[in-house]
C-alpha cells in the first residue's frame, strides 16, 4: 500500500494518470477529464508475503504455513491490488444519449503481497 | 510474479502507449462495450449542460447500490417525427446498456411549456405511447399521462412515463415513440423541431442491473 518511488523494488502502487484528451476519447467521455490507471508492481519476497495492505493476522498465518510446509525460501508471492474504488463516468452512447454510471473496482488505491 | 516487471525493450514512450491501451481496454470492459461509441450526431453543449443540471436537480441518487448492482442514468434527447394527426410525435433511441437484466426504476419526460409573457394559463398535456411503427392513426396507443399544468410563464415541466418503459428500455428495437397533445388557452409545448433546439424535450431514465461479473469477482 506504498506509492512507488523511483527505485522501489518491493511491492508498491505505481500511479499513472490517463488524460482522455491525450487518447482522443474526450469527444464521447463528458466527465471526468481522465482517471488514475494505477497498478501494482514490485517484488514480494517471502518475509513480506501477506503483509502491506492485508490484515497482519493473515501475514503471520502465511508465515506459519510456510514454515510448517517447508516451502522453498526462493518462493515469491504476488504484488496485487488490495483496495480499489469505482470510477463515475458520464459519456455519450452510440445514439448520443448521455449515460451516467459507476464502474466498480476501477481505480487501485492500495497494493499488497498475496 | 517475481519476474522482471520492467519491459526490457520499453522506452518511456512505449510504456506510456502500453498503459494507454490498457486504460482503453479497462474502460470498455468496465462499460461492457466492444468498441468506443461513434457519436452519430453531436448534441449542443447547451442542451447537455441544461439536461445535466436537471439530472442534478433531481436530487442525489439513492444511497450506494448493493455490491453486485450497477446503476445507470440515461438522458435521451427527443427527435420529432412528422405526423398527419394533431399533436407531436417524439422519438427516443434508448440503446439499453449491454447488461441483459436491466430494470428501469424511474422515467421522466421533460417538456418546455411556452406561455405568453405575463399570462397565467392552464395547459392540459396528454402523453401516450405509440406501439409499433406507422403514424398515430394506425398504431395502438397507450395513454401514459394527461395532466393539467397551470403555468405562470414559460418553463420546464416533468411527466412520469415509467409505464411506457415497463421495466425495460422500451421496445426491443430500442426506439420509444410518444404522442403529445396539449390544449389550453395560449400555452404550448416546445417540441424538438430541430436538433439544435436548446429546449428539446428529453427523457431521464434511471435503471439498475445485477452485475454478475462483479459478484463472482467479489466471491
Amino acid at each position: 500500500s506504498l506509492r512507488c518511488s523511483r527505485d522501489s523494488a518491493l511491492c508498491c502502487r505505481r500511479d499513472h494518470y490517463v488524460d482522455f484528451r491525450a487518447i482522443g476519447w474526450n469527444d464521447w467521455i463528458i466527465s471526468p477529464e481522465g482517471y488514475q490507471l494505477n497498478y501494482c508492481v514490485g517484488q514480494c519476497p517471502l518475509h513480506v508475503a501477506g503483509s502491506p495492505g492485508m490484515a497482519s493476522s493473515f501475514h503471520s498465518a502465511v508465515l506459519s504455513l510456510v514454515k510448517a510446509n517447508n516451502v522453498r525460501t526462493a518462493a515469491h508471492s504476488c504484488c496485487v491490488p488490495t483496495r480499489r474504488r469505482p470510477l463515475s463516468l458520464l459519456y455519450f452512447d452510440r445514439n448520443s444519449n448521455i449515460v451516467k454510471t459507476d464502474i466498480p473496482d476501477m481505480i487501485v488505491d492500495a497494493c499488497g503481497c498475496s | 510474479c517475481g519476474a522482471a516487471e520492467r519491459c526490457p525493450s520499453c522506452g518511456a514512450g512505449t510504456e506510456r502507449r502500453l498503459l494507454e491501451e490498457a486504460a482503453k481496454r479497462q474502460l470498455l470492459d468496465g462499460l461492457r462495450l466492444r468498441e468506443r461509441p461513434r457519436i452519430a450526431h453531436a448534441v449542443p453543449r447547451v442542451a447537455v449542460a441544461r439536461a445535466l443540471r436537471r439530472l442534478q436537480a433531481d436530487g442525489p441518487r439513492r444511497g450506494d447500490p448493493p455490491e453486485d448492482e450497477r446503476r445507470f442514468e440515461i438522458i435521451s434527447f427527443a427527435e420529432e417525427e412528422p405526423t398527419s394527426s394533431p399533436g407531436t410525435v417524439l422519438r427516443f433511441h434508448l440503446s439499453p446498456p449491454p447488461d441483459r437484466d436491466v430494470r428501469v426504476v424511474q422515467a421522466r419526460l421533460w417538456l418546455y411549456v411556452r406561455v405568453p409573457r405575463g399570462a397565467v394559463t392552464n395547459v392540459t398535456v396528454s402523453i401516450s405511447l405509440l406501439e409499433g411503427r406507422g403514424d398515430v392513426g394506425g398504431v395502438r396507443r397507450v395513454s401514459l399521462s394527461a395532466r393539467r399544468v397551470s403555468a405562470r410563464g414559460s418553463g420546464w415541466r416533468t411527466f412520469s412515463i415509467l409505464p411506457a418503459l415497463r421495466g425495460s428500455f422500451g421496445p426491443e428495437s430500442g426506439t420509444l415513440r410518444l404522442h403529445l397533445q396539449s390544449s389550453g388557452d395560449g400555452g404550448g409545448i416546445v417540441a424538438a423541431s430541430n436538433a439544435t433546439q436548446p429546449r428539446r424535450p428529453f427523457l431521464v431514465a434511471a435503471a439498475s442491473s445485477r452485475d454478475p461479473q462483479h459478484r463472482v469477482a467479489k466471491r
